[in-house]
Protein backbone atom coordinates (compact mmCIF):
# COMPACT_ATOMS: atom_id res chain seq x y z
CA UNK A 1 0.00 0.00 0.00
CA UNK A 2 1.30 3.58 -0.99
CA UNK A 3 0.48 5.94 2.40
CA UNK A 4 -1.70 8.99 0.81
CA UNK A 5 -3.06 11.85 2.76
CA UNK A 6 -5.39 14.32 1.67
CA UNK A 7 -6.47 17.42 3.59
CA UNK A 8 -8.89 20.43 3.44
CA UNK A 9 -8.82 23.71 5.00
CA UNK A 10 -12.48 24.89 4.74
CA UNK A 11 -15.20 25.37 1.70
CA UNK A 12 -15.77 28.96 2.94
CA UNK A 13 -13.06 30.34 0.47
CA UNK A 14 -13.86 32.98 -2.16
CA UNK A 15 -11.08 35.10 -4.21
CA UNK A 16 -12.56 38.23 -3.80
CA UNK A 17 -12.39 38.06 0.09
CA UNK A 18 -8.75 37.07 -0.01
CA UNK A 19 -5.44 39.01 -1.28
CA UNK A 20 -2.40 37.49 -2.43
CA UNK A 21 0.01 37.75 0.90
CA UNK A 22 -3.50 36.04 1.94
CA UNK A 23 -3.57 33.05 -0.76
CA UNK A 24 0.29 32.60 -0.10
CA UNK A 25 0.03 32.04 3.21
CA UNK A 26 -2.49 29.60 3.04
CA UNK A 27 -1.39 27.67 0.39
CA UNK A 28 2.02 27.24 2.37
CA UNK A 29 0.03 26.28 5.87
CA UNK A 30 -1.30 23.65 3.41
CA UNK A 31 1.81 22.43 2.25
CA UNK A 32 3.57 22.50 5.71
CA UNK A 33 0.09 20.68 7.09
CA UNK A 34 0.89 18.27 4.08
CA UNK A 35 4.93 17.46 4.80
CA UNK A 36 3.98 16.89 9.16
CA UNK A 37 1.45 13.93 7.66
CA UNK A 38 4.02 12.66 5.17
CA UNK A 39 6.52 12.42 7.51
CA UNK A 40 4.50 10.47 10.05
CA UNK A 41 3.66 7.75 7.12
CA UNK A 42 6.90 7.93 5.98
CA UNK A 43 8.04 6.72 9.25
CA UNK A 44 5.82 3.73 9.03
CA UNK A 45 3.05 5.40 11.97
CA UNK A 46 -0.85 4.74 11.46
CA UNK A 47 -2.93 6.91 9.52
CA UNK A 48 -4.07 8.55 12.50
CA UNK A 49 -0.92 10.09 13.62
CA UNK A 50 -0.83 11.87 9.96
CA UNK A 51 -3.65 12.71 10.50
CA UNK A 52 -3.58 14.52 14.07
CA UNK A 53 -0.13 16.22 12.89
CA UNK A 54 -1.54 17.48 9.85
CA UNK A 55 -4.11 18.99 11.44
CA UNK A 56 -2.79 20.33 14.55
CA UNK A 57 -0.49 22.13 11.97
CA UNK A 58 -4.16 23.68 10.42
CA UNK A 59 -5.47 24.96 13.60
CA UNK A 60 -1.97 26.73 14.51
CA UNK A 61 -2.44 28.65 11.51
CA UNK A 62 -4.25 31.89 11.86
CA UNK A 63 -6.17 31.76 8.23
CA UNK A 64 -8.30 28.59 8.72
CA UNK A 65 -11.33 28.37 10.75
CA UNK A 66 -10.50 26.11 13.31
CA UNK A 67 -7.48 26.48 16.26
CA UNK A 68 -6.28 29.73 15.85
CA UNK A 69 -7.93 32.82 13.53
CA UNK A 70 -11.53 29.92 14.69
CA UNK A 71 -14.63 32.29 14.38
CA UNK A 72 -16.24 34.24 17.09
CA UNK A 73 -19.58 33.02 18.22
CA UNK A 74 -22.44 35.40 19.23
CA UNK A 75 -21.07 35.93 22.49
CA UNK A 76 -17.72 37.18 21.20
CA UNK A 77 -15.88 33.55 22.16
CA UNK A 78 -13.94 31.12 20.01
CA UNK A 79 -15.66 27.91 20.63
CA UNK A 80 -13.90 24.40 18.68
CA UNK A 81 -15.09 21.21 17.85
CA UNK A 82 -13.15 18.07 16.63
CA UNK A 83 -13.23 14.14 15.90
CA UNK A 84 -11.19 11.30 14.93
CA UNK A 85 -12.09 8.24 13.41
CA UNK A 86 -9.78 5.02 13.16
CA UNK A 87 -11.39 3.19 10.12
CA UNK A 88 -9.31 -0.51 11.20
CA UNK A 89 -11.31 -0.41 14.85
CA UNK A 90 -14.27 2.25 14.14
CA UNK A 91 -12.63 3.78 17.57
CA UNK A 92 -13.73 7.19 17.88
CA UNK A 93 -13.14 10.17 19.52
CA UNK A 94 -14.80 14.04 19.43
CA UNK A 95 -14.25 17.26 21.69
CA UNK A 96 -17.35 19.97 21.24
CA UNK A 97 -17.99 23.47 22.69
CA UNK A 98 -14.24 24.21 23.87
CA UNK A 99 -12.84 27.57 24.82
CA UNK A 100 -8.92 26.60 26.35
CA UNK A 101 -8.03 23.84 24.51
CA UNK A 102 -4.94 24.78 22.32
CA UNK A 103 -5.44 21.84 19.70
CA UNK A 104 -8.97 19.91 19.84
CA UNK A 105 -8.02 17.27 17.74
CA UNK A 106 -5.38 16.30 20.35
CA UNK A 107 -8.26 16.28 23.17
CA UNK A 108 -10.47 14.09 20.72
CA UNK A 109 -7.07 11.73 20.25
CA UNK A 110 -7.51 11.62 23.95
CA UNK A 111 -11.10 11.03 24.79
CA UNK A 112 -10.56 7.95 21.84
CA UNK A 113 -7.31 6.46 23.49
CA UNK A 114 -8.01 7.78 27.19
CA UNK A 115 -11.40 7.50 28.12
CA UNK A 116 -14.01 4.88 27.68
CA UNK A 117 -16.16 7.65 25.71
CA UNK A 118 -16.42 9.07 22.17
CA UNK A 119 -17.47 12.09 23.01
CA UNK A 120 -17.30 14.86 24.97
CA UNK A 121 -18.17 18.76 25.38
CA UNK A 122 -18.02 21.91 27.55
CA UNK A 123 -16.06 22.38 30.78
CA UNK A 124 -16.29 18.18 31.20
CA UNK A 125 -14.05 18.11 27.90
CA UNK A 126 -11.80 21.04 29.23
CA UNK A 127 -11.37 19.41 32.97
CA UNK A 128 -10.62 15.72 30.87
CA UNK A 129 -7.75 18.12 28.83
CA UNK A 130 -6.45 18.77 32.36
CA UNK A 131 -6.61 15.58 33.83
CA UNK A 132 -4.94 14.36 30.26
CA UNK A 133 -1.87 17.00 30.59
CA UNK A 134 -2.89 18.95 27.35
CA UNK A 135 -1.87 22.36 26.49
CA UNK A 136 -4.32 24.37 27.69
CA UNK A 137 -4.42 28.49 26.57
CA UNK A 138 -6.07 31.72 27.62
CA UNK A 139 -9.06 31.91 25.38
CA UNK A 140 -7.20 35.44 23.98
CA UNK A 141 -4.80 32.76 21.89
CA UNK A 142 -7.61 31.78 19.21
CA UNK A 143 -8.48 35.62 18.65
CA UNK A 144 -7.54 37.04 14.94
CA UNK A 145 -8.50 40.57 14.01
CA UNK A 146 -9.93 39.62 10.91
CA UNK A 147 -12.69 37.17 12.62
CA UNK A 148 -13.69 39.67 14.53
CA UNK A 149 -14.28 42.19 12.52
CA UNK A 150 -16.67 39.60 10.26
CA UNK A 151 -18.43 39.05 14.14
CA UNK A 152 -18.81 42.86 13.91
CA UNK A 153 -19.91 42.90 10.31
CA UNK A 154 -22.48 39.89 10.91
CA UNK A 155 -23.61 41.63 14.41
CA UNK A 156 -24.70 44.89 12.20
CA UNK A 157 -26.24 42.86 9.19
CA UNK A 158 -28.52 40.86 11.55
CA UNK A 159 -29.24 43.64 13.88
CA UNK A 160 -30.57 45.46 10.56
CA UNK A 161 -32.54 42.58 9.29
CA UNK A 162 -29.96 42.33 6.20
CA UNK A 163 -29.29 39.05 4.99
CA UNK A 164 -25.59 38.12 5.55
CA UNK A 165 -23.87 40.39 2.32
CA UNK A 166 -21.19 36.92 1.85
CA UNK A 167 -20.11 33.76 2.33
CA UNK A 168 -17.50 34.86 4.67
CA UNK A 169 -20.15 36.27 7.58
CA UNK A 170 -23.35 34.18 6.36
CA UNK A 171 -24.71 32.01 8.65
CA UNK A 172 -23.48 28.93 7.89
CA UNK A 173 -20.21 29.46 7.25
CA UNK A 174 -16.97 30.21 9.13
CA UNK B 1 -12.57 23.90 9.45
CA UNK B 2 -9.90 21.78 8.31
CA UNK B 3 -9.83 17.77 8.06
CA UNK B 4 -7.61 15.34 6.83
CA UNK B 5 -7.84 11.45 5.52
CA UNK B 6 -4.78 9.49 5.46
CA UNK B 7 -4.04 6.20 4.22
CA UNK B 8 -0.90 4.28 6.03
CA UNK B 9 1.61 1.57 4.87
CA UNK B 10 -0.84 -0.66 6.37
CA UNK B 11 -3.55 0.19 4.72
CA UNK B 12 -5.26 1.62 7.62
CA UNK B 13 -7.25 4.50 7.08
CA UNK B 14 -8.22 7.49 9.30
CA UNK B 15 -10.16 10.59 9.21
CA UNK B 16 -10.07 13.79 11.14
CA UNK B 17 -11.54 17.60 11.52
CA UNK B 18 -11.48 20.31 14.03
CA UNK B 19 -13.74 23.47 13.27
CA UNK B 20 -14.54 27.23 15.22
CA UNK B 21 -18.03 26.85 13.99
CA UNK B 22 -19.53 29.15 12.22
CA UNK B 23 -19.86 32.92 12.99
CA UNK B 24 -22.23 34.63 15.30
CA UNK B 25 -23.51 31.39 16.18
CA UNK B 26 -25.92 31.06 19.56
CA UNK B 27 -27.30 28.50 21.58
CA UNK B 28 -24.52 26.07 21.77
CA UNK B 29 -25.07 25.10 18.53
CA UNK B 30 -22.82 22.44 17.22
CA UNK B 31 -22.47 21.55 13.88
CA UNK B 32 -21.43 18.34 11.52
CA UNK B 33 -17.72 18.26 12.49
CA UNK B 34 -17.93 15.97 15.92
CA UNK B 35 -20.60 13.98 14.96
CA UNK B 36 -19.23 11.05 14.27
CA UNK B 37 -21.23 10.02 10.85
CA UNK B 38 -21.72 13.78 9.79
CA UNK B 39 -18.63 15.22 9.09
CA UNK B 40 -16.30 12.79 10.12
CA UNK B 41 -16.37 8.93 9.61
CA UNK B 42 -14.22 6.24 8.55
CA UNK B 43 -13.80 2.33 7.87
CA UNK B 44 -11.83 -0.09 6.63
CA UNK B 45 -12.64 0.83 2.84
CA UNK B 46 -13.20 4.66 2.77
CA UNK B 47 -12.33 7.65 5.27
CA UNK B 48 -14.24 11.38 4.98
CA UNK B 49 -13.85 14.60 6.54
CA UNK B 50 -16.43 17.02 5.45
CA UNK B 51 -16.87 20.85 5.86
CA UNK B 52 -19.93 22.93 4.52
CA UNK B 53 -23.57 23.92 5.91
CA UNK B 54 -23.75 21.61 9.11
CA UNK B 55 -26.93 20.92 9.60
CA UNK B 56 -27.49 19.79 6.43
CA UNK B 57 -24.70 17.12 6.54
CA UNK B 58 -26.01 16.39 10.08
CA UNK B 59 -29.43 15.43 8.21
CA UNK B 60 -28.21 13.58 5.22
CA UNK B 61 -25.65 11.89 7.71
CA UNK B 62 -23.14 12.77 4.97
CA UNK B 63 -19.78 11.06 5.63
CA UNK B 64 -21.45 7.53 6.45
CA UNK B 65 -23.96 8.13 3.73
CA UNK B 66 -20.51 7.94 1.58
CA UNK B 67 -18.97 4.99 2.95
CA UNK B 68 -21.82 2.67 3.12
CA UNK B 69 -22.64 3.45 -0.57
CA UNK B 70 -19.40 2.03 -0.96
CA UNK B 71 -19.52 -0.68 1.54
CA UNK B 72 -22.86 -1.98 0.91
CA UNK B 73 -23.76 -0.31 -2.46
CA UNK B 74 -19.84 -1.21 -4.27
CA UNK B 75 -20.78 2.01 -5.28
CA UNK B 76 -17.22 3.73 -7.14
CA UNK B 77 -15.90 5.73 -4.16
CA UNK B 78 -15.51 9.23 -6.42
CA UNK B 79 -18.90 8.67 -7.91
CA UNK B 80 -20.63 8.09 -3.92
CA UNK B 81 -18.97 11.80 -2.85
CA UNK B 82 -20.19 13.09 -5.92
CA UNK B 83 -23.71 12.05 -5.06
CA UNK B 84 -23.73 13.02 -1.52
CA UNK B 85 -21.83 16.18 -1.42
CA UNK B 86 -22.76 17.72 -5.42
CA UNK B 87 -26.41 16.00 -5.44
CA UNK B 88 -27.96 15.04 -2.01
CA UNK B 89 -27.21 18.15 -0.07
CA UNK B 90 -27.38 20.99 -2.25
CA UNK B 91 -31.02 19.36 -3.66
CA UNK B 92 -31.76 19.36 0.01
CA UNK B 93 -30.65 23.38 0.33
CA UNK B 94 -27.28 23.02 1.79
CA UNK B 95 -24.02 23.46 0.49
CA UNK B 96 -20.02 22.16 1.12
CA UNK B 97 -17.43 19.98 0.55
CA UNK B 98 -15.84 16.99 1.56
CA UNK B 99 -12.60 14.96 1.26
CA UNK B 100 -12.42 11.18 0.63
CA UNK B 101 -9.68 8.48 0.46
CA UNK B 102 -10.32 5.08 -0.17
CA UNK B 103 -8.29 2.02 1.11
CA UNK B 104 -7.23 1.52 -2.71
CA UNK B 105 -5.32 5.16 -2.25
CA UNK B 106 -7.82 7.03 -4.63
CA UNK B 107 -9.50 9.76 -3.51
CA UNK B 108 -11.92 12.14 -4.56
CA UNK B 109 -11.81 16.24 -3.44
CA UNK B 110 -15.88 17.22 -3.96
CA UNK B 111 -17.21 20.98 -3.04
CA UNK B 112 -20.19 22.94 -4.95
CA UNK B 113 -18.46 26.36 -3.64
CA UNK B 114 -16.26 28.47 -4.79
CA UNK B 115 -13.14 26.91 -3.81
CA UNK B 116 -11.95 24.60 -0.92
CA UNK B 117 -8.72 24.82 0.52
CA UNK B 118 -7.65 21.64 -0.16
CA UNK B 119 -4.17 19.36 -1.00
CA UNK B 120 -3.32 15.82 -0.96
CA UNK B 121 0.90 14.12 -0.99
CA UNK B 122 1.09 11.04 -2.04
CA UNK B 123 4.51 8.60 -0.88
CA UNK B 124 6.80 10.80 -2.78
CA UNK B 125 6.28 13.56 -0.82
CA UNK B 126 4.94 16.20 -3.31
CA UNK B 127 2.17 18.40 -1.85
CA UNK B 128 -0.14 19.58 -4.40
CA UNK B 129 -2.36 22.67 -3.14
CA UNK B 130 -5.52 23.83 -4.12
CA UNK B 131 -7.75 26.35 -3.30
CA UNK B 132 -10.24 27.52 -6.26
CA UNK B 133 -12.46 25.55 -8.30
CA UNK B 134 -9.72 26.31 -11.34
CA UNK B 135 -6.71 25.71 -9.81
Amino acid sequence: VRPVLVIHGGAGVIRAGMDRAEEDAARAALAQALRAGQAELAAGKPALDAVVAAITVLEDAPMFNAGRGAVFTHDGKNELDAALMDGSGRRAGAIAGVHRVKNPIVLARAVMDKSRHVMMVGDGAEAFAREQGLPLVDPSYFRTEKRWQQLQKALKEEAAGQAHADVETAKHFG
Amino acid sequence: TVGAVALDAQGRLAAGTSTGGMTNKRYGRVGDSPIIGSGTYADARCAVSGTGWGEYYIRAVAAHDICARVAYGKQDLREAAESVINREIPAAGGNGGAIVLGADGRFALPFNTEGMYRGWIDAKGEPQVALFKDD
